[in-house]
């Protein structure tokens, strides 16, 4: 999916 | 945030605090692998680089510091303070953690999701996780009897991703966020290599005995 994934976990 | 999450968070959190416990209130670190603490600074270091670039809470930035800051303090108390140091298992810590650096390292250059730098950092971080673990439980066999703040220390250090696993299927089923397929499967392996550890630690729960890992 082109929807930038972010790394909003620890 | 899920209740998952916030208890793996929590979790991670007490298990730091443990191990910083056990350390200050015994000057020593005997037991506590000073390599499993290395790569976990280095975990944290890789792992959190959009630190100052990607603003998503108080919470979430407050956090990643307590994490940095405490992986630091701690392999510091284990290197450099004078008193700490001396109680250092230095002959049985010799797991060669470089290895499971460059293992992790050459995993991230193969498999990420994007081949960028803060990807690839990422993905290294993950994977360096899953078996920081090692040089400690491979201390743990050594040392034979573990003392309890150490016990603890590994307990919750080997529970809190298996909140996250759990998070991970709330948010799949409720978000429809697919958690990244790096981040299920190195958190079933790290959640894994615990498991005889936590055999053991219930035993030694169940039968009111001091935790024995077989050598």
């Amino acid at each position: 999916d082109p929807e930038v994934k972010v790394h909003d976990e620890l | 945030m899920n209740i998952f999450r916030f208890s793996g968070d929590m979790t991670h959190l007490i298990s730091i605090l443990v191990l910083l416990l056990k350390i200050y209130a015994t000057k020593s670190c005997s037991g506590i692998s000073l390599k499993t603490q290395e790569l976990y600074a280095l975990v944290f270091l890789t792992r959190y680089l959009n630190l100052f670039t990607e603003f998503f809470s108080v919470y979430n930035t407050v956090m990643k510091l307590v994490f940095i800051g405490s992986s630091l303090v701690i392999v510091w108390y284990m290197r450099m303070h004078r008193v700490v140091k001396l109680s250092y298992d230095k002959e049985l810590d010799t797991f060669r953690h470089y290895f499971l650096v460059v293992a992790s390292f050459v995993l991230a250059l193969l498999v990420h999701e994007k081949f960028t730098f803060q990807e690839i950092f990422w993905a290294f971080s993950i994977y360096l996780e899953a078996i920081a673990i090692l040089p400690q439980l491979v201390l743990l066999q050594r040392s034979g009897n573990v003392d309890n703040l150490t016990g603890q220390y590994v307990f919750f250090l080997g529970s809190y991703r298996a909140f996250y696993i759990l998070n991970w299927i709330y948010r799949y089923f409720t978000e429809n966020h697919f958690a990244r397929l790096i981040s299920c499967i190195s958190g079933l392996v790290q959640t894994a290599l615990y498991a005889d550890f936590f055999y053991y630690y219930f035993i030694s729960w169940k039968n009111n005995k001091k935790l024995q890992l077989p050598a």
